[in-house]
């Protein structure tokens, strides 16, 4: 445990939170991807086996049921509870085109040819790509709830705070995983457009819109 | 079988 890798997880279980409790509180998803969302709770169900198998630390459980939980929970909510919030139409991202492929993936580069590595490789693989459906639907309606920036804020600064923990990690322990580099250069990389914009207009107080 | 040494990340 670092201090990057620490404040990480913080700020993945702060975007979590923000995301909770905007749809709670206004009692409305409008603008948030239930794909994205459905994505999300995929990827911790298929990392997270390891709950039933392996104990790590009290953390490492905790966080791991909290974060499968409220993905869930999330989920929930679009689905079912504020359905008739939910903008379906703008949603409209064709997820088998990230899933089928991560998939495939997957099962050709991996550590381990084995059930339960597989699943972890297809879970870090698709969290990269995880967040597109989202980021396509704002760039569709051209704008974004500011609550929706902080959330979307966080859940990137989670990931380039990881990748500060991996170089911790090689020099400190001399360890690194190039499937686990490689995803999170990528996924960190789909939100710099979004960090750009997220410094230039929401930090100075403006509503994220894009020019038409 | 090599599995990744990540599995006490998140």
């Amino acid at each position: 445990m670092n201090i990057f890798r620490l404040t990480g997880d913080l700020s993945h279980l702060a975007a979590i939170i923000i995301l909770l409790l905007k749809i709670w509180k206004s009692r409305s998803c409008a603008g948030i991807s239930g794909k994205s969302q459905i994505l999300f709770a995929i990827v911790f169900t298929t990392r997270y086996l390891d709950l039933l198998s392996t104990f790590i630390s009290l953390y490492n459980s905790c966080m791991k049921v909290i974060y499968i939980g409220c993905a869930y929970a999330t989920v929930y909510m679009i689905y079912m509870k504020f359905r008739a919030t939910y903008d379906g139409n703008h949603d409209s991202f064709r997820v088998e085109f990230l899933v089928v492929p991560v998939g495939g993936l997957a099962v050709l580069i991996n550590h381990d040819f084995s059930f339960m590595e597989i699943l972890w490789t297809f879970s870090i693989y698709l969290e990269s790509v995880a967040i597109l459906p989202q980021l396509f639907m704002i760039s569709k309606t051209g704008e974004a709830e500011t609550i929706t920036t902080h959330y979307l804020f966080c859940l990137g600064l989670y990931r380039a705070l990881y990748i500060f923990n991996w170089v911790w990690r090689f020099y400190f322990e001399g360890f690194f995983d190039l499937i686990a580099i490689v995803a999170g250069v990528v996924q960190t990389i789909l939100y710099c457009d979004f960090f750009y914009l997220y410094v230039t207009k929401v930090l100075k107080g403006k509503k994220l819109s894009l020019p038409a | 079988g090599i599995d990744s040494q990540l599995k006490d990340e998140l």
